[in-house]
């Protein structure tokens, strides 16, 4: 499904390079559930944003299903975008002045349903994460952990077949967690794809792959015995 | 040093009432270090926030060395804000258009230090949580936890009597956050008062106590047996 080449990421800042992303190589096979870790710093977020069709490498290759990314059009990129991948962002990225149930809304304007069925499904992915009460709420009137919730909503709420979670429960007490690891789990058993970073060992103690990262390289690769 | 009693913060949205805060009673002494934990919602960043003297409560009272808090100038808050308090925020709020140095700097522009010994000062806080080489960085160019660091190292450049920290770690590496809490540690030895939100059990047990939030009030308030 995901296969990655040489993946390379460079900023230049006056005199310096920043190899964010070193030489980085990875399959990811439909209906895998791998997990990322690595210190801060390390290129994760790099990889994910690139994964997600957010960002271009600066070399190397990104085939997603057999199409390479570099060749997709505008078009073909916004499609796969909205309809293919689910992202959780590390900060979340809501937009301040839209409800809860307006941000989770997003994804499905793409969709052909109605607005009433839009509504609907928005509404139906908050309550999964426990938010039914804040749908009305906007994101400066919600806790910390209720906007990374939100912003998981809003990832899920297309039923999306692949989900990038870049450290989804960073601000969640444990048995919240605990909840959105059972709503990820849902969804990898019903065949979707998973890629979630995370410094947290219990969080990836779901995965069956941890994948650990260093200076923008993969330091090592393995499967998760029990998970 | 710090003395709460029947803190109260209500929001009201349409017909709806949010207790976020809803009496709560708490003293800290000279010298605690006190971890707060408890479910997403529970009012733990409306608290810290009121601690802070960032926000008002709606009603109950807080004396913050013997002083009642209600009764300050806005002159005197401000120089509490600056000089007795160091805030490490749950969503970092730092800004945009400064380097990761000058967003450390802000809270020396109240101290006597020419500029010199401020960059010195700045500089020296950012080296102590491993950001060295990104001093020159904006905040769209760091990662995550960068960010994260950043907006301890500003939290410590000042020396606080007291720092309050709100999910210090919740993007950070097992490494990096252990030697976060080196440098909370560091602090404490020296006498300082430390009040930490955290959902992770690893952090809360560098506390001396264990206060737990739910609702708005105070479920538990424990002594740590192996700090
Ligand atoms: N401006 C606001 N208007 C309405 N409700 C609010 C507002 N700010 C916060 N709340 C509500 O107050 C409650 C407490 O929020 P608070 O941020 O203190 O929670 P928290 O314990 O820090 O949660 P988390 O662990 O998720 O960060 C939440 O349920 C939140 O939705
Ligand atoms: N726009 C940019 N300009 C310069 N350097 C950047 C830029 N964006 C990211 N970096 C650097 O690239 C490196 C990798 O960043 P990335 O966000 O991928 O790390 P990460 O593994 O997600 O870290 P964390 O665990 O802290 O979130 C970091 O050292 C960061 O400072
Ligand atoms: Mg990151
Ligand atoms: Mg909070």
């Amino acid at each position: 499904l995901i296969s990655i080449r040489n993946l390379t990421k460079i900023y230049r800042m006056g005199s310096e390079t920043i190899r964010a992303l070193d030489g980085v190589d990875l399959d990811v096979d439909r209906n895998e559930y791998v997990a990322i870790m690595g210190a801060s710093g390390s290129g994760k977020s790099t990889l994910m944003n690139i994964l997600g069709c957010l960002d271009k490498p600066t070399a190397g290759s990104y085939e997603l299903n057999g199409n390479l990314v570099s060749r997709m059009s505008n078009y073909e990129l916004a499609g796969v975008r909205n309809r293919e991948i689910g992202f959780v962002f590390q900060t979340f990225e809501l937009l301040p002045r839209w409800t809860a149930l307006r941000n989770v809304e997003m994804p499905l304007l793409y969709a052909r349903d109605g607005w009433r069925r839009r509504r609907a499904r928005a509404r139906e992915s908050l309550e999964r994460v426990g938010l039914a009460n804040r749908i009305t709420h906007k994101p400066n009137q919600l806790s910390g952990g209720q906007r990374q919730r939100v912003a998981i909503a809003r990832a899920l709420v297309n039923n999306p077949s692949i989900l990038l979670a870049d450290e989804p429960t960073g601000n969640l007490d444990t048995r919240t967690s605990d909840e959105v690891m059972r709503l990820f789990e849902n969804l990898h058993a019903a065949g979707q794809t998973i890629v979630i970073v995370t410094h947290e060992a219990d969080v990836a103690a779901h995965a069956r792959r941890i994948v650990r990262m260093r200076d923008g390289r993969i330091q090592s690769d393995t499967l998760n015995p029990n998970p």
